[in-house]
Order: structure tokens, then sequence, then C-alpha cells
């Protein structure tokens, strides 16, 4: 599904420059569960919004499906993603000024899907994630472990083959945590594709393959 | 130092109302170390926002150092949190356009430290943060654990003797984490008195006492 030759992300500041990753080669196969750690600052981030379509590699290679998808067209991107991809961000990314309802649906909205199927869709995702009484609650009216809920049911709503997630269950209970995991090993059971980024060591004893990176680079441990 | 009689919080919203607190009381002595936890959703940021002067209580009292502040103005809510209060928020709260120099120098410029000052205070914190190198990065050019770190400087700034942190680590691998409560640790020795709000049984076993709220309500375990 998924193989990365040699990606290097560089940001230029000024007269720096900061080496987010600095040449990560792995593959991943179709309906595979595995999980992401690595210290803070050490480029998981970055290597997911590659992965997710989200960006561009500043030099190396990202073969989706077979196809070279290393500098495709934003248009492109947001195709796929918005069909293939469920993408859960760190900082959530919700609309600050939409209902947990709004947000969750417009994945929804952008594939095409109807009225009342978004409505049935949308109900069955927040109800799933605990927020039934909290449909309509804008993010400022939410919990932080609300808001990480309305992204991962937004990731879901397209029922995407790949989902990444970067640090789902940070501010969630560990009651709540272990539930959000359920869902995830039941969507992997239906065949789907699934990475975790996660500081949670009993988190990540949960998937199959643990990737370790430091300091932009994949570390074999 | 603090003393809650009976505090309820309840948002109204068109026709129904959510309790986030339902008669919380509590003292919590100078110089306690305590943490609080709890479910997502169950009331946690709500009580520290209250605690933290940023929000007043529906009902109920609150004493700091002895004084009713259930109902103070916000000038004077500023002035104390600037002087004595030093909060960590869930979700950061950094200025996005800002530097983390600048984001974490502001309580200094508040309370009318000088910029020679400032500087060798911010970049001790910065460092002491592991930061040193990223101290002209904005937010959006800093992973979400660093992010998370430029918030836990900023509380500090002003040498606060009462600190809120709500949810210091969730960003953060364990190396990273348990560095950070090191610290905390270190200043509850110096005097201080610190409040954790935190989902982590690991971080809560090393303070000395923990509040577990429920549906808006302190739970007798
Ligand atoms: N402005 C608001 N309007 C309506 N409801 C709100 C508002 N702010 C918070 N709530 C609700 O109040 C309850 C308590 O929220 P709070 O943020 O205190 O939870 P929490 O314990 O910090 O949760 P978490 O662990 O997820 O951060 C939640 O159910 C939330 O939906
Ligand atoms: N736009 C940017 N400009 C400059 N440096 C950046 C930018 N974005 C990220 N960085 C740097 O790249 C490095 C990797 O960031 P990344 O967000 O991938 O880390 P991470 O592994 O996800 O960390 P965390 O666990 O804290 O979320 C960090 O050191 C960060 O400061
Ligand atoms: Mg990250
Ligand atoms: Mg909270």
């Amino acid at each position: 599904l998924i193989k990365v030759e040699n990606l290097t992300k560089t940001y230029k500041m000024g007269s720096t420059e900061v080496h987010a990753l600095r040449g990560v080669s792995f593959e991943i196969k179709y309906n595979e569960f595995l999980s992401i750690m690595g210290p803070s600052g050490s480029g998981k981030s970055t290597l997911m919004n590659i992965i997710g379509l989200l960006d561009t590699p500043t030099s190396g290679k990202y073969y989706f499906k077979g196809e070279d998808v290393s500098s495709i067209s934003e248009d492109k991107a947001a195709y796929i993603r918005n069909r293939e991809i469920g993408f859960v961000f760190q900082t959530y990314n919700l609309l600050p000024r939409a209902t947990a309802f709004h947000n969750a649906e417009l994945p929804l909205i952008y594939s095409g899907v109807g009225k009342n199927e978004r409505k049935k869709r949308v109900e069955e995702l927040l109800s799933a994630m605990g927020l039934a009484d909290r449909m309509y609650h804008k993010p400022t009216e939410l919990s932080g472990g609300q808001q990480q809920r309305v992204a991962i049911a937004r990731a879901l709503a397209n029922n995407p083959s790949l989902i990444l997630a970067d640090e789902p269950t940070g501010n969630l209970d560990t009651k709540t945590g272990k539930e959000i995991l359920e869902l995830f090993k039941k969507l992997h059971q239906d065949g789907n594709t699934i990475i975790i980024v996660t500081h949670d060591p009993e988190v990540a004893e949960e998937t199959d393959r643990i990737i370790h990176i430091r300091d932009g680079l994949i570390e074999e441990l």
C-alpha cells in the first residue's frame, strides 16, 4: 500500500535549516496495524503529513498503491485524501465556528453523500464516540478529549481504507482511550490499514509492529 | 491557599443546560502537590479555569488566600493571574504569529520586567524545556510536544506560587514527560503549590493527593 524511499523534509528558516526527516525508508502492506513512536520533535507528524498527502517531501519517493505521489497536484492529493485516507490531527484542526456534527460531516459533503445518509452516518459515528449528547456543541463548548473524539469521528466519516491517527488518545482518560483503541482494532479486522503515532507504550503494544523514529531517522531497535 | 464551597458551573445552550460542575467543595493548602483525574468531559478543565481565575462559577464560593474571589472584576483577576498563577492550558493557547520566545515572554512584559532580565529568564526557561534551538520558531513551526513545552515555559515565566497544569504531558514522549514531572517536583520542593490535571496514572502517582472527578462531582474513592 505504502512505500517510501529515502524521504527527507527540510525546513529553511532564514539562514538555518531544520532537517525534520533525514532519509526514511519503509514499506507498509495492506491491512497492517502499526504504530510510530519517538521523542517529541523527532519527525513523526512530519512523516504522517507526507504519508497522508498533506505535505510533500523535500526529496525521496513516496509510492501510494504503486503510484508515485511524491509530487502530485494539490487537487489530486485532495481527492485521494477525501476518498481513501482518514487523518486524525494531533491538534484536531476542527472548524471553530461549526458544530461537532458539521465538523464530522465535512468529508461526506466533499464526497457528495446526500443529506439523509450524512445525518445517519454522523449520528452513528458521534454516538460511537460517546458524543450523542454533544452533537451540536461547537469546539469551544467541548472538553479537550471530546474535541479529540470529534476529530476521530471526522477521520472515519468516509470509511477510509487507510487511517492515520496522530496521537489520538493523548487527551483521553484510560477507559475512553481503550475504547478508541478497541474501535481501531475492529477497523483493522474489517480489512483497513491503520497507522497510529503514539507516546503511550500500552497503545503501541496493541499494534502488530512499531516503527521507532529519532532525529528524523528510523531507529533500528 | 484555596477553598471552594459548592461550586457549580452551568452552561445554557438554547433550551438545554449542561451542568459541568454540580457542587464541588475542597481545600488546598499552601505547598500541596496534587493531581485531578477523571473521565473525559467530567469537569476538570472547567474546575481548573475557575481556580485559575479564568472563569467564574455559576454559584458557590471560591476563596483565594482567604479572600472571596467568586465574582471579582476582570482587571483584578488578570492582576492576580499574572502575578501569582501559572496556567498551562490543555490546548496551549499560544499566539500563532509570535515566536516561542515571545510567547514565553508575555507574562514578564505584563508584569513590567525589563528587556534584559526578560531575555535571561526566557532563555533559561526554554533551555530547561529542551527548546534552546527552537526559540524563534512560531507555533506552526513546532511539533505538538514542543508547543506544549512553550506553554509550560510561559506558565512558569513569572515564578508563580500556584501552578495549574491541565494535562501538561499529553503530547510528550515518556522520557520528556518524566523530565517535566521532575521539574514540577522541584518547583514543589521550592515551596510552590502545584495542581496537575492528568489522565496518566503514572503522573498522578507522583503527586501527594488525587482528587477524582466524575460528572461534575468529586468522587469519594
Ligand atoms: N461553553 C460550553 N458550553 C456548553 N458545554 C460546555 C462548555 N464548555 C464545556 N462544556 C461541557 O462541560 C463538560 C465539562 O467540560 P471540561 O472541559 O471541564 O471536561 P474535562 O474533564 O476537562 O474533559 P477532558 O478530559 O476531555 O479534557 C463537558 O461535557 C463539555 O461538553
Ligand atoms: N514549519 C516548520 N519550520 C521549521 N521547523 C519545523 C516546522 N515544522 C516542524 N518543524 C520541526 O521539525 C521537527 C519535527 O517536527 P514533528 O512535528 O514531525 O515532530 P513530532 O515527532 O511529531 O513531535 P511531537 O511528538 O512533539 O508531536 C521538530 O523539531 C520541529 O521543530
Ligand atoms: Mg507530532
Ligand atoms: Mg479538559
